[in-house]
């Protein structure tokens, strides 16, 4: 089989000064999943980690740096990962302070009996396994701050990505 | 949220997906990115999908598992995809996008979103787009 990578960086209604940036950010992720695929012991796990690792770093999207943040100007991250043999699975909810939510979601599915931690637990987690710590002000953006200021104001259509009937949740 | 999904040349497949949420959101709120079937799914039986877009939507109709099971059922990736997506506007409103792909190695893109931001590498090409049928081709 030919080895394929597929990659997203997020769907709605992205304007149109944020669509070089996004295909930039996708192609390069793309890049480096097929240079993991392509290596002797290629995974597709450890391809898809590295394709999201590359759109985490990449202030673009809405992962790792360049969350979007909460009504209280926090930033709670979720993620998860997958393989098709056995069906192992891990994932994380409202992880904060970490570059990679999907290296922790594969933490928790290679090191432990579980298959979804959150919250403080999930820190922890995070911390006991070395991950290392990534300061607010590392991952909170001025586009983030602004888009949360907006939110408040009612001016989301400036910076909003989602659609109408996201922003109502 | 950003996402992404893989064969690799023994036809093992991998999905993940990997998201901050929705500005303003309550502390606390989780969405469909980390729930096993809503935000990503993945049986080599199948395929593997990830899912983006508005999550409580995605999540109540587990948009990924739902795709994978069209495919099980002999759709396509591209035709599942769309599908699952066509049927969870009509049951929430809400829009998002989904890559999928078989396990076979074929590609399933589809958002109802405005726009939708894909790549994917195959045989030294990589294949892009944003808009609604966009595929610019560059080579590795």
């Amino acid at each position: 089989i030919d080895p394929v990578i597929l990659v997203h960086g997020g769907a709605g209604d992205i304007p149109e000064w944020r669509v070089p940036l996004k295909l930039h950010g996708v192609r390069k992720a793309a890049r480096a999943g097929y240079v993991s695929l392509s290596k002797d012991e290629c995974s597709a796990l450890d391809a898809v980690e590295a394709a999201v690792k590359v759109m985490e770093d990449d202030e673009a999207f809405n992962a790792g740096k360049g969350s979007v943040l909460t009504i209280k100007g926090t930033i709670e991250m979720d993620a998860i990962i997958m393989e098709g043999k056995n069906l192992k699975t891990g994932a994380v909810a409202g992880l904060s302070n970490v570059s990679n939510p999907v290296t922790v979601a594969r933490l928790v599915m290679d090191s432990t009996p579980h298959i979804f931690l959150a919250g403080p637990g999930a820190n922890s987690f995070a911390r006991e396994k070395g991950v290392p710590f990534a300061s607010d002000d590392e991952l909170i953006t001025d586009f983030a701050r602004q888009a949360l200021d907006d939110f408040i104001h009612g001016r989301g259509e400036a910076t909003s990505e989602l659609g109408q009937e996201s922003k109502h949740g | 949220t950003v996402g992404a999904v893989a064969i690799d040349r023994y036809g093992r497949m991998a999905c993940a997906t990997s998201t901050g949420g929705m500005t303003g959101k309550l502390p606390g709120r989780v969405g469909d990115t980390p729930l096993v079937g809503a935000g990503g799914y993945c049986d080599d039986a199948g395929g593997a999908s990830s899912a983006t877009g508005h999550g409580e939507s995605i999540a109540k109709v587990c948009l990924c598992h739902q795709i994978i099971g069209l495919m099980q059922s002999g759709l396509g990736p591209k035709e599942a995809t769309q599908r699952a997506l066509t049927n969870m506007q009509n049951r929430t409103g809400g829009t998002a996008g989904a890559i999928t792909l078989s396990n076979k190695g074929q590609v399933g893109i589809h958002f109802n979103s405005k726009r939708m931001a894909w790549a994917y590498v195959r045989n030294g090409e990589v294949h892009s787009g944003i808009n609604p049928d966009e595929d610019e081709i560059e080579l590795l």
